[in-house]
Parts: C-alpha cells; sequence; structure tokens
C-alpha cells in the first residue's frame, strides 16, 4: 500500500499472531512478547552523552504531571541486592540521577563511593518511600560493606533523613492510577485502515498495554495480526464518527443502521472516552477556511521522514480534512488521501520547510529546484493561507540528543529506542538508534507515540533495542 | 534547600524501624498525595 518502498525497523524475532476469530473476541493471550526486550543499561545510562527527555515532557505519560518533584537529593528506601546481609535486607538509598522513570540509587553510609550504585525503576514496587519498611515491621539493616562503619546507625540516619525529601506514602497506588487507560478489551472503535488509509474501519479493542490498544477489524482475514495506537491517538474515533464528519467507512450494513440510529451497544466506545482534538482560541475567529484544492505542506502518513507538497482533496465535517502527497503516484482511486484535522500538527502552511530548513518533497514529476511560486501557478491552485494552521510552540523541553522511547509508526507495534535529532519548533525528528536516517520519524512533541526512558519496562511493553547493524534502503 | 522545592511538599513524621529500635523524624513529601 505504500507509494515508496519503506523498509520498516524489524524485531528479530516476530511472535505468532493468535488467529483472528470472526466475532472479533478478545484473544486468550497477550500478543506482546516480552522475550527479548531491551533494557536501558548502565552503559547507556550512564555514558556521559546520554540525557533522556525528562518525564514532565511527556503529558500523556504516567505521572507526567508530579515528575518535577522526583530530583535528586530524594531519599527511598530499597532492597540492599547483594549488598544485604540477609536476603531480603532493606536499606535507604539517595537518589543520585534520574533518566526517565530511571533513578541512579546510593546507599547511606557509602558518601563519594559509587562502586555500588544501583538503577531502578522509581516506579516499580522495588523502591518505598522512607518509613515503609517500619509499616511493614521490617528492620532497616545496612549493606554489608559499610556495616562496621558506625556503632549506632539509629544516630546517622536520623543525621541524614531529617529535612530530607521522600516519596509520598500513597506514591505506588498514584503510579497504578495513572496508568489506567480508559478503554477495555471488547469496546468498538473507528480506526483508519492499515491497508487502506483513505477508509475506517470498525474494530475492537482485543488488549491494552500501557494505554497502547490492540485492535483487531472486523471482517479481517484469520492472518491479519490487527494494529497498535495509543487510547490518544487522532486515528481511532467512538462508533458513529465517520458518519458524522462524513469519512468513508468499510462496515457492515447491521453496522451503518446502528450509525443512523444511533442505537448504541454497550460495546460502542463512547465519545467521551477519545482525546478531545485541541482548538486554539483563535480557530472560530477566523473567518477563512480550508477549501478544496489549497495547497499546503504535510509530514506524508505513509513515510514520517518526508514533509511533502500536498493539496486538501476534500473537506468533511468538523473542521477535518482529506489530504492527498502531491508525490504520490496518481491512480484516481483516492485510497492514498488521509485524514488531519485542520489543527493537526502535521500539517503546515507553504514556505514552512523552507522557513525551518527542512527538506520538502516536491510533487511526483517536478524538476530542478522546487518553487511554490511556480508550482501554484503552473497548478492555477492557492496556498492554504498560513493563518489557517494550528502553529503553538510552547516551551516544551525536547533537545537534540535526547534520549526516549518511540513508537514506529510504519508498524506501530513497535516501541523502539530513539533519540530527538532535529527540534523545529514543535516538530520533532525521532531517529531510531542504529537505523539509517531514511527511518526518521517526524513527529510532533505532543505525540502520544513518544514515551520516557524506561516506559516500556514500567508498562509490560517490548522494547526494541538499537540495531547494530543497519540495512541499506 | 527546602524552599527551592515548592510549594508542593508538605513536612510529615516518618517512623524509621532499624535494628538498634525505633525512631521518627521530619522528613519532606511531594505532594502527590493531593
Amino acid at each position: 500500500s505504500k507509494p515508496s518502498q519503506v523498509v520498516q525497523p524489524q524485531p528479530p524475532t516476530v511472535p505468532p499472531e493468535p488467529v483472528a476469530s470472526p466475532n472479533c473476541l478478545p484473544p486468550p493471550e497477550s500478543t506482546v512478547d516480552l522475550e527479548g526486550t531491551f533494557s536501558w543499561s548502565v552503559s547507556y545510562l550512564e555514558d556521559s552523552n546520554f540525557k533522556a527527555v525528562p518525564v514532565s515532557c511527556f503529558r500523556h505519560a504516567p505521572m507526567s504531571e508530579c515528575w518535577e518533584q522526583m530530583s535528586a537529593g530524594m531519599k527511598v528506601e530499597v532492597a540492599c541486592g547483594e549488598e544485604g546481609v540477609t536476603k531480603d535486607a532493606f536499606w535507604v538509598a539517595t537518589v543520585v540521577a534520574i533518566a526517565g522513570y530511571k533513578a541512579k540509587l546510593r546507599f547511606e553510609g557509602f558518601v563519594e563511593d559509587s562502586s555500588k550504585d544501583i538503577w531502578v525503576d522509581l516506579c516499580s514496587e522495588e523502591v518505598h518511600p522512607v518509613g515503609w519498611c517500619a509499616t511493614q515491621g521490617r528492620p532497616l539493616i545496612p549493606p554489608r560493606t559499610i556495616q562496621h562503619k558506625y556503632r549506632d546507625w539509629k544516630e546517622f540516619l536520623m543525621r541524614r533523613l531529617t529535612g530530607a525529601r521522600t516519596l509520598p506514602t500513597n506514591f505506588m497506588s498514584r503510579v497504578v492510577e495513572s496508568q489506567k487507560s480508559r478503554f477495555r478489551p471488547g469496546l468498538n472503535v473507528e480506526v483508519v485502515d492499515k491497508n487502506r488509509i483513505a477508509q475506517m474501519r470498525v474494530a475492537t479493542v482485543t488488549e491494552v498495554v500501557g494505554k497502547r490498544l490492540h485492535l483487531r477489524y472486523h471482517g479481517a482475514p484469520p492472518d491479519d495480526n490487527g494494529f497498535w495506537c495509543h487510547e490518544d491517538a487522532p486515528i481511532i474515533h467512538p462508533v458513529g464518527w465517520s458518519r458524522e464528519v462524513g469519512h468513508e467507512i468499510v462496515a457492515s450494513q447491521s453496522y451503518h443502521e446502528k450509525c443512523i440510529s444511533g442505537t448504541y451497544d454497550p460495546n460502542d466506545a463512547p465519545p467521551e472516552l477519545f482525546a478531545i482534538t485541541p482548538i486554539p482560541s483563535n480557530f472560530h475567529s477566523s473567518k477563512m477556511n480550508f477549501s478544496e484544492g489549497m495547497k499546503l505542506e504535510a509530514i506524508d502518513p505513509l513515510n514520517l521522514s518526508a514533509i511533502c507538497v500536498a493539496t486538501v482533496m476534500k473537506v468533511l465535517h468538523n473542521n477535518y480534512l482529506m489530504i492527498r502527497i502531491d508525490s504520490y503516484e496518481s491512480d484516481n482511486t483516492c485510497s492514498d488521501w488521509f485524514c488531519y484535522h485542520a489543527t493537526s500538527p502535521c500539517i503546515f502552511p507553504a514556505g514552512f520547510c523552507e522557513m525551518n530548513n527542512i527538506t520538502l518533497t516536491p510533487p511526483r514529476g517536478y524538476e530542478g529546484q522546487f518553487s511554490w511560486f511556480l508550482y501554484l501557478k503552473k497548478t492555477q491552485a492557492t496556498a492554504a493561507p498560513p493563518a489557517l494552521f494550528y502553529r503553538e510552540v510552547p516551551s516544551h523541553g525536547f533537545e537534540e540528543g535526547m534520549a526516549l522511547e518511540s513508537a514506529d509508526l510504519m508498524d506501530p507495534r513497535l516501541v523502539c529506542v530513539a533519540k530527538v535529532k532535529q527540534v523545529k519548533g514543535r516538530l520533532l525528528k525521532v531517529h531510531f538508534d542504529g537505523w539509517e536516517s531514511d527511518f526518521d520519524q517526524w513527529i510532533d512533541y505532543h505525540s502520544p507515540d513518544i514515551y520516557p526512558v524506561g516506559w516500556c519496562d514500567m508498562s509490560g511493553y517490548r522494547l526494541e533495542g538499537p540495531k547494530s547493524q543497519a540495512p541499506k534502503r | 534547600s527546602i524552599a527551592s522545592v515548592g510549594q508542593k511538599w508538605e513536612q510529615k513524621q516518618v517512623q524509621i524501624k532499624t535494628l538498634e529500635g525505633e525512631f521518627s523524624v521530619t522528613m519532606w513529601s511531594s505532594g502527590v498525595d493531593e
């Protein structure tokens, strides 16, 4: 279905997919295979150039709203591991560094000695607020290496802990709460057809992992492995959405009748479960609007490393637009149109790429230096007025070189080790470690498909490691 | 310093148990409780 042959990063082994049942019942087992999942190693985390995007930069990420309070100097209680005098001994440790959801801890009493420092997942059950052990009736026991240093550890701890910071007692319940999805298996949604992006299909949620939904298309052949997307993704909508906005949808006759009558059943996901499309304050005051034939620049939905010259092919209700990339081969079937909302951060006014020093993919057959002026003249088209675009650029905190975990949107089942390669306003170019730059993806900073370091571990989602030998395209 | 931590921190008494005995200390806890 791709106009260009885009080879996508693949995991070394692909787990067998469960066979889709005709009535789209949830599969009996998880489709996420954690065997061989990548772990951020100490060599990664302690590299002098390593810097993770802070959790607070990802508004959709669990604990994002309070993560700024997690900082070096904070005290926690943690199992001593190999340093334990007994198998399950706990001791107090200080957070010395934070990278995403991961924290480097130094046991109290080691002072400047970093030899026994450990990296932990701060949101995991192995880390507790100071005071937790007492509530469990467990005494704190110093690690074996430093046990000889003090005769009275009580006095030492009193001195070290008084006035220090720790986690709140309900930290773990907050973590659990912030990971809960609004969706559940069995709910029906409308989602972009991965095999024909111009149309929607009805699908059922079969699995939810870390707020990422596994969907099975209704009527899909048994060997179809479904589709993954985040619950806040702009490509999923409530039952009845396509009919409401005038988008093409492939569904059974009974489904269409249900949408006409508005008699939904309890398994049809209601609108309140879906992310609200942000409408900028000046959006309704503008007298102008997008109209058919207008030219613009857009992220290619089939090759996210490219920003291309594009055309508004159709204006739907509720400010949704059908966009076509002008470099696609013409087949007159409308199968490569893609729906973007007028406020989408993935569409840009003509001249955006030039202004931001980004290579613009010209229209098909265009030779030589691309000129918007000449192209508009040649096609007798108009450029969509810049005032129609949503270009708010907040101070988002993403910086070039920062590490993160990112879904590969060409195969959104995969979440991979990645880096921020470029920052252009609110637009990020994400690079997958070890892969050639052809695989890079332009992603809005607010996208729910990018996550902090440690998100996969925390969510029980498989993380694809860096590829050591990237294949040539 | 505590002042730089901001308003979302609150003081609380934390019970600690060691092999030498129990005691309590005053610590700061982030306002995640809220």
